[in-house]
């Protein structure tokens, strides 16, 4: 199995 | 004011066109440097970036910020009125709360011209400058739109691998499998037809396929396609325009 992340986990908010 | 005025509309159209599938309202921001824009698909796993630079418009001024909040499927119903040879200029005010279309003949002396409503549009700018990454390939972008359409058959992921002299894609599904190498080589009389591969270290990635369906619409912006790619980091795919770029960043799949 394998799961896909939200791309928002890797950078950051500005 | 925003005035930017492209010479032929066909480039803003082509732009609009190879993001306009995966998101829908967007936020163009503007300045004396150009149009740019970022958002994020609805399943938050896609991003896009844009960034038209002046020297893309043939006439561009933008004396203070504007931004523009799109309803991208409305954009595109008015860019369609418009013909590929057209001027196109956009014309928005400092606080507008619509941007003016205008379509110019310039063979006919016709003049048509549009009005869109903007949208509040409330979205994260996310900061994407500064990452590092441990392979870069350059390639014909048709290529690797053919190779994500011909893997898309077999499986919903891609597996993507690089090492210093391939560059590996493999698809394993229910019907069966499939593979494509692509090896580094230089045209000398086509560069756009070259291959490069820089490689700090192998990768060995998965990526869904219905988004690098997505992404591959791009290819009709640019004859080459940089990918950037680094162990357990959202890769990056990038079509270069004139001035600016096209950017998407995909995050992997991991394992459970």
């Amino acid at each position: 199995m394998s799961y896909q992340p939200a791309i928002s986990k890797f950078f950051k908010s500005n | 004011m925003l005035e930017g005025k492209f010479e032929e509309a066909s480039l803003f159209k082509r732009i609009i066109d190879s993001f306009k599938d995966c998101v829908q309202l967007v936020n163009f921001n503007c300045n004396e440097h150009g149009i740019a824009a970022q958002a994020v698909d609805d399943s938050r796993v896609l991003l896009v970036s844009l960034s038209i630079g002046t020297e893309s418009f043939q006439e561009f001024r933008c004396d203070r910020g504007v931004t523009l909040g799109v309803d991208l499927s409305s954009l595109s119903k008015i860019l369609r009125c418009g013909n590929n040879n057209d001027n196109l200029t956009l014309i928005a005010d400092d606080t507008p709360d619509s941007v003016l279309l205008l379509f110019e003949d310039t063979k006919k002396d016709r003049i048509s011209e549009y009005s869109l409503k903007l949208m509040d549009i409330d979205a994260d700018f996310l900061d994407i400058e500064g990452m590092e990454y441990d392979t870069v390939i350059t390639m014909p972008s048709a290529e690797f739109a053919k190779v994500v359409r011909d893997l898309n058959q077999l499986s919903d992921s891609l597996n993507i691998l690089v090492t210093k002299d391939t560059v590996k894609f493999v698809a394993e599904g229910d019907i069966g499998s499939g593979s494509v190498i692509v090896k580094p080589h230089t045209d000398m009389d086509k560069p756009q037809e070259s291959v490069k591969v820089e490689l700090d270290k192998p990768v060995d990635l998965t990526f869904g396929s219905k988004y690098l369906l997505d992404i591959i619409k791009g290819a009709g912006l640019s004859d080459q396609i940089t990918i950037k790619l680094s162990a357990e980091t959202p890769a990056l795919f990038e079509f270069s325009l004139q001035s600016g770029y096209l950017q998407f960043f995909l995050a992997p799949k991991f394992n459970e």
